[in-house]
């Protein structure tokens, strides 16, 4: 492991951890740096395996999934001191959390070149694991290796995960499997689901024909636009103080509807709210 | 601007503090932390519309699992089951519940080399959602053992 990533003394984290932790840079294609957290496993790093976490958007970080979701310690809402997950992946597993493509989080790309797409988004991710698992980490190779995410990860994990297994002539990883959360698999069964999604729940009736144009943006307007969570439906909806000049929401919003007449006005609708909790 | 229901604000303060910057090897010149970038996610070209080809290649040589906390509307549950269900996967095992500290977890259906899985009671992100099962659910699922 590379000293020079090691986390030494990580801030507001005040209780003890059994672990070694990295944090650092992995080379992806020409001149995109993907940053990267590695918590290895408090139970047996040699042992366990290796699990990879990406988050989605397309363009939020994987940090959300270090310190919100899987990690050892989530942040605290005082956003300077950690606690502990007993929950954390890392209990079993060494997890590797990677934000891509560049310029998510604290990724970068040399000459500032943030566009990209599905294809060279795999191709640098793949890249990223070839540098983890040969300069990096060259320990790890032998563990088993899973790819796994959230959301548009449901785009990153199956692209990368052809990637490992097409070129595992050329460079052999331990790949064992892949797992995906609340992924988008398609555009067309996420916008036809959600439909029915949102009568069973009561969300709307059936009344009117759903097929038509004002309808189904009736039905998208109630679903994501009246103040309901759209990523927790039985949740509260906390208000959210300007945390930043684009958001979560508006990334996995531009996945919904995206070709339907009224998506510009849906997105145009999410910015302009402000506070208008019901 | 920033919808309602989403708070990404402690994580913002506490990975933009300079003392967490150097801790964890950000150099100088790489600007401050978002969560989600507008540039990025403006300028992405979405080259597929469905992952039916990579899962076709992909459950005929690894295993694979796809869950989903049943109360999400980002990405919800049904269209991953619709998604899985049109693969025309030769079924391992039929829908049944699976079980976290004596509740009910959710629901899962086996096909060959895919697991569908839900995890009841979660939203989008369901290892924050619910912690507990989440653990279950993937370490069942990397060990080989009964969800």
């Amino acid at each position: 492991a590379p000293d020079s990533d090691e986390i030494i003394d990580l801030p507001g984290l005040n209780h003890n951890i059994s672990f070694r932790h990295y944090s650092g840079y992995l080379s992806g294609a020409e001149g995109k740096h993907l940053h990267y957290w590695f918590v290895e496993s408090s139970r047996s790093p040699a042992d366990d395996p290796v699990v990879l976490w990406m988050n989605g958007g397309p363009g939020c970080s994987s940090m959300e999934g270090l310190l919100a979701e899987l990690g050892p310690y989530p942040v605290n809402p005082d956003g300077k001191t950690l606690k502990e997950n007993i929950y954390a992946w890392n209990k079993m597993a060494n997890v590797l959390f990677l934000e891509a493509p560049a310029c998510v989080g604290y990724s970068y790309d040399t000459n500032g070149d943030c566009a990209t797409g599905d294809d060279e988004v795999s191709f640098s991710n793949y890249l990223a694991l070839k540098d983890f698992f040969t300069n990096k980490f060259p320990e790890y190779r032998k563990n088993e290796f899973f790819i796994t995410g959230e959301s548009y990860a449901g785009v990153y994990v199956p692209t990368l995960t052809v990637r490992v297994l097409e070129g595992q002539q050329d460079f052999n990883i331990n790949l064992q499997g892949y797992a995906i959360g609340n992924g988008l698999s398609s555009y067309k069964l996420n916008d036809d689901s959600i439909i029915f999604f949102g009568y069973f729940h009561g969300l709307f009736g059936d009344d009117r024909s759903c097929l038509l144009f004002l309808q189904v943006a009736v039905a998208s307007d109630i679903i994501y636009n009246q103040g309901l969570n759209m990523y927790n439906l039985y949740d509260d909806c906390p208000a959210s103080p300007s945390a930043g000049n684009f958001s979560r929401v508006e990334a996995d919003l531009s996945n919904i509807f995206k070709e339907h007449k009224s998506h510009p006005e849906m997105m145009l609708k999410a910015r302009k709210r402000i506070n208008n909790l019901t | 601007l920033d919808p309602p229901c989403t708070n990404g604000t402690n994580l913002l303060m506490y990975l933009n503090t300079p003392e967490v910057r150097k801790a964890i090897h950000i150099p100088d010149s790489v600007g401050k932390f978002e969560l989600c970038s507008d540039e990025v996610n403006h300028d992405y070209k979405r080259e597929y519309e469905s992952m039916k080809p990579q899962y076709e290649f992909l459950t005929a040589r690894v295993r694979g699992l796809v869950y989903n906390g049943d109360i999400d509307m980002a990405c919800n549950f049904l269209g991953d089951e619709w998604f899985v269900e049109s693969l025309g996967l030769r079924v391992v095992e039929g829908r049944k519940v699976w079980t976290e500290g004596g509740q009910v977890g959710g629901y899962v259906k086996r096909f060959e080399n895919l697991d569908l899985l839900t995890v009841r009671g979660a939203g989008h992100m369901v290892p924050e959602d619910k912690p507990a099962p989440a653990l279950k659910m993937i370490t069942s699922f990397i060990f080989k053992k009964p969800y």
